[in-house]
């Protein structure tokens, strides 16, 4: 996260860390069409280098990657990951409704342990930044195509963006109540760390709303 | 070596991998890397000149993003074709050894393009020094462009003047090329591709009937199958007998036969939700005879609302129009494991004895709380 600060233990607890062999924090990504076996899930984690007692690994039972994942324009960037059995310290996030979209110019939060600018971080980082509309966020992107399946959010300058590592990650909205909804998963963006201006884009998630449902259905009550 | 069993001796089988029993696994593979899948060799070898271990690691590498976009500029006209030798190097098949890129071809691409970069704060990969490769006419061989070598890669799209621009820019209602080639002959059978009906929307002939809507009034997924009277059409359009409609097992090859067909929790009356499943296209009220707590948590989990807060068991209505239907609990629920509480309950000949229905409030599970964590609450704004 550029721009960000370090996050309080604990502070979102639905955030993991996807991590492979030797190499430890990959992002909490989605280069996930590899097979399940290559993959460790990692809860309850604020420092990478201190795990502290609360940390808990799984390892996937499947990954469900999107079946109109397009990797040439990054569209329908989502998976579905099944962990290989429950956890206790995972506090859920809350799924969007249908149709329920947060609405340009409010502030959410992004946070993962990806590149800074500088360099990876080990404690989670934060940042708020601001939702753009579709419209806005296409003037930034002359290369690509802003799809119905993405949400914008950021800042003209880059100033609190998401970055390599980050993919995956989470982008939370507070609504009434106090409850955090997640609206956004980190797919791509401009070349974050330079001098490339423009905000981050992420995978609209109430676009998935009733794919994500109905895979969880399925891979948790039908027999096969 | 790299990949983490190593062929015995580089021939067959393959033994686990031992830093002591080092095998030169050297190997030639086929480029797999749609970017360079233009090149005139198709053989590759890795770890590449970038310090990637694989062509999967190529392919997600930010290299593989910055060069076709780099490309776009003009900077050099063989400034994809070095970026190849780069990401995929050629691999001699005789000698199963990379072949790199000339030092004067590594040389003009950065005089040509790396300033170019510079104006937008990024550097040149520093892993391609060209002073490791060797000069052309030397004894060692090394790459260099051929006549006709293509400028731009299977990724991009070829402007009438020869520029390369990334292909997703094709049509996209911006002219990109300098000679705005790029936004002629954009008619949907110009470009292969199939019209929606009613609109401008040109999509792949293979989205049409395959189950995700694409064009504006979902047209392309409609008159998809011709299904029997006794049978209901899948989400890919394929045809399933209505018997086997929601009973808890996949007969589409989609699962969407047990979709939108959830055990349904209908509003009644004041003392909660009576318990209604959908199967074979009509409901059922659930006979309470049996039912256990244990169906209550699978009901609820199943529905995603968390856990039972209530259960109460309740007289069926007298004097509601049409034949009540009923299921009952199967005696060998429990045995089912994974299942889905319609694959618990099995139709009966008779009524329901004790005439009473199942009904049951669910307390939603909490979602998107954080707790106020360190001892001090969330801050709030001033």
């Amino acid at each position: 996260i550029l721009g960000g600060r370090v996050s309080r233990r604990g502070a979102w607890p639905w955030q993991c860390s996807l991590q492979s062999g030797q190499s430890g924090h990959v992002c909490g990504c989605r280069t996930l069409r590899e097979s399940a076996d290559l993959w460790t899930v990692v809860l309850g984690l604020n420092n990478l280098d201190h795990p502290g007692v609360h940390r808990q690994s799984r390892t996937v039972r499947s990954i469900i990657v999107h079946p109109r994942y397009n990797r040439a324009v990054v569209d329908y960037d989502i998976s579905v990951v099944q962990l290989d059995s429950e956890t206790d310290f995972v506090g859920p996030v809350c799924l969007p409704e249908p149709g329920q979209l947060p609405s340009p110019d409010s502030y959410c939060y992004i946070t993962g342990w990806g590149h800074m600018g500088n360099r990876m971080p080990f404690k989670l980082q934060e940042g708020e930044v601001r939702i753009i509309s579709m419209s806005q966020c296409q003037s930034y992107f002359d290369m690509k195509t802003i799809t119905p399946r993405m949400l914008c959010a950021g800042y003209e300058a880059g100033t609190v963006d998401s970055c390599m590592g980050d993919s995956g990650g989470p982008l939370v909205c507070e609504e009434v109540g106090g409850r955090w909804t997640l609206f956004g998963l980190t797919s791509w963006g401009s070349v974050c760390f330079s001098k490339v201006l423009g905000p981050g884009v992420y995978s609209n998630v109430t676009h998935f709303t009733a794919w994500i449902r109905q895979q969880i259905y399925i891979h948790t009550y039908l027999s096969d | 070596c790299i990949s983490t069993s190593c062929p015995s001796a580089c021939g067959g089988g393959s033994a686990a991998c031992d830093p002591r029993n080092y095998n030169n696994c050297t190997h030639c593979e086929p480029i797999s890397l749609e970017l360079c899948m233009n090149l005139p060799y198709n053989q590759t070898s890795y770890p590449n000149y970038l310090g990637h271990l694989s062509q999967r690691e190529s392919t997600v590498s930010w290299e593989s993003s910055l060069f076709p976009a780099l490309v776009q500029t003009g900077c050099y006209q063989y400034l994809m074709f070095y970026a190849c030798t780069l990401l995929v190097p050629k691999c001699d098949p005789l000698t199963l050894q990379r072949v790199p890129p000339c030092r004067s071809l590594c040389r003009n691409a950065k005089a040509k393009c790396e300033s170019v970069l510079g104006i937008v704060g990024l550097q040149w990969p520093d892993d391609s020094d060209c002073s490791q490769f060797p000069e052309e006419g030397g004894n060692a061989t090394c790459l260099l462009p051929e006549a006709g070598v293509d400028e731009c890669s299977p990724s991009h799209f070829k402007c009438g003047s020869g520029r390369c621009v990334l292909a997703t820019k094709r049509c996209d209602g911006h002219p990109d090329c300098d000679d705005h080639s790029d936004e002629d002959n954009c008619g949907c059978s110009e470009r292969a591709l199939w019209e929606c009906p009613g609109s401008k929307v040109c999509i792949k002939a293979a989205m049409i009937c395959d189950g995700f809507p694409d064009c504006p009034l979902l047209v392309d997924e409609a008159n998809c199958s011709a299904c029997g009277d006794n049978e209901l059409p899948c989400n890919n359009h394929r045809c399933v007998h209505r018997t086997l409609w929601c009973d808890g097992k996949k007969h589409c090859s989609d699962s969407s036969d047990e979709w939108d067909c959830g055990t349904t929790l209908s509003l009644s009356d004041r003392s909660g939700s009576v318990l209604t499943v959908f199967r074979t296209a009509a409901e059922y009220q659930v006979c309470a005879d049996e039912w256990t707590h244990a169906l209550s948590l699978l009901t609820c989990g199943q529905l995603g609302l968390g856990v039972p807060s209530s259960v109460s068991m309740l007289p069926d209505q007298p004097g509601i129009p049409g034949r009540r239907r009923w299921l009952h609990v199967h005696p060998e629920w429990h045995l089912r494991n994974g299942s889905a509480l319609q694959a618990r309950l099995e139709k009966r000949s008779h009524a329901c004895h004790s005439r009473r229905r199942v009904s049951l409030i669910c307390a939603r599970e909490e979602c998107g709380l954080r707790p106020a964590v360190g001892g001090y609450p969330h801050r709030k704004k001033r």
